[in-house]
Formats: structure tokens, sequence, C-alpha cells
């Protein structure tokens, strides 16, 4: 696509050498009623074709929008939701033509796959999981991950689909005997996981074997951390993190993403960055996402920032629009582009 | 900070933690 609408740049950080950019790509406005609460971008095969779709999800609506030539997009699909609202989308990778989303009130009770019947192309949903489900994460080569319950009632499952979205097969992982924030998959090594727990460890299992491998104590200055994404690199993880709960301090402001290596041979741990918002920005760590090697946050004062995690500094801001404060961050998974939404269901695309 | 921190380095960590955890 070429940018034909206005273009907003960077904000040049501190002392930032290399400013990055956006640049609005398109957007649209989900005319849904209700509340915007997620977007993603995942592959979908209509007549042979696959293309690069975006779902948006309101509190009880989940629509698949396609692209038209002339950077507009048309709604093709919706699923809607009367008694449970959607808390997020759940994309899982390498699975075309299915959505994973999870729904529930303050905290998620439900977690159902969204597809089309080959037939009619009709609108169709599965309950995959129901109970009190802590966190959930669709992982490469077809696999979504959940943990349910907590402490010592916790079980920890992987449900691997067919291509096609179809029959599954199930495995355990051994459960921690805390209760699990959130899960990340770990680049550079397919065949482990990471989860962060309430109590500020890092675990770390083999899913072919379902073992649980190690426990890894990081700092607890910024307590509930998310880990977002994992890389393996020369014997090292390498982890992102970012800290909803932090409080501001004088020195550094609000911590957005802290980037940790650990030895999980030893299980020690070395903070290497902490990623904080540039002089004059305000706000502390609303929700974000993490892609290769570039953080994006929303912050509670409606801006969007983002961090070069190579580079070490924030590379570009992009204030509210229209007046309405950014309230989604996504990068999207079928290409390099960001997507942003605002709670009345305005979603704007940008290249970075 | 340094890598001295966080001691010996094992690039076989993954196999190597695997064989010692209990199945």
């Amino acid at each position: 696509y070429s940018t034909e609408q206005t273009e907003i740049t960077d904000l040049p950080a501190c002392d930032s050498w290399n400013p990055g950019s956006l640049h609005l790509v398109s957007k649209f406005k989900n005319p849904s009623s209700s509340c915007s609460v997620d977007v993603s971008a995942v592959w979908w095969e209509r007549a042979g074709v696959k293309e690069p779709c975006i779902i948006t999800a309101c509190e009880d609506v989940v629509s698949l929008w396609k692209p038209l030539d002339t950077l507009q997009w048309e709604k093709v699909h919706t699923w809607q939701f009367t008694e449970v609202p959607v808390l997020q989308i759940v994309p899982v990778p390498d699975v075309y033509n299915l959505i994973c989303v999870a729904l529930g009130n303050l905290e998620i009770r439900e977690i159902r796959a969204l597809l089309c019947s080959s037939g009619d192309e009709s609108e169709k949903q599965v309950l995959l999981k129901s109970g009190n489900i802590k966190a959930v994460l669709g992982l490469t080569k077809r696999r979504l991950v959940s943990s349910i319950g907590t402490f010592c009632n916790q079980q920890i499952q992987i449900m691997t689909f067919a291509e096609d979205g179809g029959s599954k097969d199930e495995q355990l992982l051994m459960p921690p005997d805390e209760t699990i924030l959130t899960f990340a998959e770990v680049q550079g090594m397919q065949d482990a996981l990471l989860g962060t727990t309430t109590v500020n460890n890092i675990v770390i299992w083999n899913l072919k074997t379902g073992q649980l491998l190690k426990k890894v104590h990081i700092d607890d200055s910024y307590q509930a951390s998310i880990c977002h994404r994992a890389y393996s690199e020369m014997g090292l993880l390498f982890v992102v993190l970012s800290h909803p709960c932090a409080k501001e301090s004088q020195a550094f402001g609000s911590p957005m993403f802290q980037l940790l290596v650990i030895n999980p041979k030893t299980a020690q741990s070395v903070r290497v960055l902490l990623c904080c918002l540039p002089q004059g920005q305000a706000g502390r760590f609303l929700e974000g996402d993490v892609k290769d090697h570039i953080a994006a946050a929303v912050l509670t004062s409606g801006t969007i920032a983002i961090w070069d995690l190579l580079l070490g500094h924030c590379t570009a801001v992009l204030p509210p629009v229209s007046d309405q404060n950014w309230s989604l961050v996504k990068w999207s998974g079928t290409d390099s582009h960001l997507l942003a939404g605002q709670k009345d269901g305005n979603i704007f695309i940008y290249r970075y | 900070c340094s890598t001295a921190d966080l001691g010996p380095i094992s690039l076989n960590w993954f196999e190597e933690l695997s064989s010692e955890a209990p199945p």
C-alpha cells in the first residue's frame, strides 16, 4: 500500500539520532455500538486465495475485514456474543480461517474458536475451554497454551489444531505451583515456553516432554510483570517484560519495558535495558506488543510510544488522533504494520 | 552489567536441563 493520507512522524526522543516514523496507510471505523477491545491481523482464505485480513473485537461482536484495492476495508464476517463479553483476540499462528477469542468479565471464563462452515460460509463458534482461565497464548505450529486454575489446582494445557482448524490433540505441561500470569514463546527455540508467575518467577518448560525445566526469580522492583517475547542466543535467554503496575520514579520516570538476560543453567539474570518515556511524556504502561526487536505501548495518557530494543531508546511517539486517546496497539502478524485502535471503534494502520 | 554475573553459560542448556528435570 502507498501512503496517501496524513503522515505522522516521530518525535525525537531524548538523544535519538535515528528517529523512527509512523506513516498512516489506511483507516476504518467499526460501527459497533459497544466498546472496542482488541484488534489483530490474520491470514484468511477465500475462494482459494489467502489474504491478510483484520480482526476487530468489540464486547459483543468480532468482525473479519478483508482488504479492497482502494485502501478500504470490507466487513465480511461477524460473530455475535450475547452472554459473555469478549476480552481479547488470541491469534494462533500457522492456522488459516480460524481465530480464537477469550471471553469473560474481569477474568477469562471461556476460550472459543471462530470459523466459517465450508459449505455456506456461515459463521460458527466452538467452545474450546471453560473455567477460571488465567492465561492463554497462541503458539507456532498451530498450538494454543492455556492455564486453568491457581496454585496447586492449576492445569496447563497445550492444544494442537489440524491445518484446517479442525481436529485437535491435547497435552499437559507440569504446573509450577504458582499462578501463571502470562506465557511467551522463545524465538530461536521452538520447543521452549516461558511463563511469568504472580510471585515474580519466570518458569521454563520443554513443550515436547511437558517438563518444567527451571524457575528463575527476577528482580522484585516491579511486580506482576508481563512477558511479551523471549529470544534464545548463545546459551542465554533475552526476555522482554512490561510493567503495568510499576510506579513512577524520579530517576527514570515510568518504566515501560525492560530487557533481561537470563542464564537458564544457573537461573541468574541481569537487566540489560530499561525502556522509559522520553522527556516531556507522562503516563504509565496500559498495554503493549513486541514484534522482533520493536516494542509498542499505549500509555495511560492516551499516547502510543515505540522503542527499538536494539538501539535502546524510544524512536516514535504517536499522540492521540482526532482528540481520541489510543486504547489498543498491536503489530500485524501478516506484515510490518502497526494497528492502533480507539475505544469508539476507529482502527488506524501505520507503516513503521 | 557483565555476563560474569550470570555464571557459566552452556549452549546446550535446553538439552541439559531436560535430562536433569523430572519427567
